[in-house]
C-alpha cells in the first residue's frame, strides 16, 4: 500500500544518504 | 521550479538527490586518489532497504488492478536492484583495493541508480494514484453526459442520488491531491476548477429541476434546456480541466508556454 511504499522508500533514501556521507567523508578529503 | 512534483516524493528524494549530486561533483573535481573507507556496512544497509522496497513493490504489483502500473513498475524495481548490485560490487572491490577508480565509478553509478530507480518507482505509484482520481472524475463526466435525458422528477432524484457520492469523492480526492503538489500554478488551477464544480453542481441540479417541472406542466422548455445544457457543459469543461492538470508533472512546463 501507499504508506508502506513511502516508508520503505524513505528508509532506502536514508540509507543511501548515509552511504554518500560515508563516501564523501573520505572522497572529499 | 520544484524538481519533484509532489511533496511526498520531494521530501523523500530531495535530500538524497542533493547529496548524490555533490558526490558526483566531488568525484569529478577531486579524483584525489585518497583511499576509500570500508563501505561494507552502509552498502549492506542500502541492500537491505532495497530488498524491503522491492518486496513492497512486488506486493503492490500483485495487488494492483492497474495494468499500466503492473507494466511499468517492474522496470523501476529492476533499476533499483541493479544499482544495489553495483554498490555491492564497488564495496567488494574497495575492500581489495581502497584506491580502485573503477570501484569509485561503480559507487557513483550505484548511488545515482538508487536515486533514479526510487524516483521512477515513486512516480510510477503516484501516476497510478492519479489514474484512480481521474477514473472518479470520468464517472462524474458520464453522469453529466446523460443529464439532458432526465425528464421526470423520479429520474432526477435517482440522478442526484447516483452522482452525489462520485462528486463527493472527486472533491475529497482533488482537494487532497492539490495539497500534495509542489507546483503552484497546477495547484491554483485545481483549486479554481474544483471550486467551480462545487458551485455549479447545485445550480445544475436546480436547472434540471426547472426543466423537469416545466415539462410536466406542458410548458415551453427551450430556455430551461439551454440553461441546463450550458451549466452541464461548464461543469464538464471544469472536470476535463481537472483531469488535464492532474496528469501534469513539473516536467510538462512546455504545456504552459
Amino acid at each position: 500500500d501507499a504508506g508502506e511504499m513511502v516508508k520503505q522508500a524513505k528508509v532506502l533514501a536514508s540509507a543511501t544518504s548515509q552511504l554518500v556521507t560515508d563516501i564523501k567523508g573520505k572522497a572529499g578529503t | 521550479m520544484p524538481v519533484f512534483h509532489t511533496k511526498t516524493i520531494e521530501s523523500i528524494l530531495e535530500p538524497v538527490a542533493q547529496q548524490v549530486s555533490r558526490l558526483v561533483i566531488l568525484h569529478e573535481e577531486a579524483e584525489d586518489g585518497a583511499a576509500m573507507p570500508d563501505l561494507e556496512k552502509p552498502v549492506l544497509a542500502v541492500s537491505a532497504a532495497v530488498m524491503n522496497l522491492i518486496k513492497v513493490g512486488r506486493d503492490t504489483i500483485n495487488c494492483s488492478d492497474d495494468p499500466i502500473l503492473r507494466q511499468d513498475m517492474p522496470a523501476s524495481l529492476q533499476r533499483v536492484e541493479k544499482a544495489s548490485k553495483l554498490l555491492e560490487e564497488a564495496s567488494a572491490m574497495l575492500k581489495a583495493d581502497p584506491y580502485s577508480q573503477p570501484a569509485r565509478k561503480k559507487l557513483i553509478e550505484g548511488a545515482r541508480g538508487i536515486l533514479q530507480g526510487t524516483s521512477s518507482l515513486l512516480l510510477c505509484f503516484d501516476e497510478s494514484e492519479v489514474r484512480k482520481i481521474i477514473k472518479t472524475c470520468k464517472e462524474v463526466l458520464n453522469y453529466l453526459a446523460v443529464a439532458e435525458v432526465i425528464e421526470t422528477m423520479e429520474d432526477l432524484v435517482h440522478f442526484v442520488k447516483d452522482v452525489s457520492p462520485h462528486l463527493t469523492r472527486v472533491s475529497r480526492d482533488v482537494d487532497a491531491r492539490e495539497k500534495e503538489l509542489t507546483h503552484m500554478v497546477h495547484r491554483e488551477i485545481l483549486i479554481r476548477s474544483l471550486d467551480a464544480v462545487k458551485t455549479l453542481a447545485p445550480i445544475l441540479i436546480c436547472a434540471m429541476k426547472i426543466y423537469v417541472q416545466l415539462l410536466a406542466q406542458g410548458k415551453k422548455t427551450d430556455e430551461a434546456a439551454e440553461n441546463r445544457n450550458y451549466l452541464c457543459t461548464r461543469m464538464t469543461d471544469e472536470i476535463n480541466q481537472i483531469i488535464r492538470v492532474l496528469q501534469l508533472t513539473t516536467y510538462d512546463e512546455d504545456e504552459w508556454d
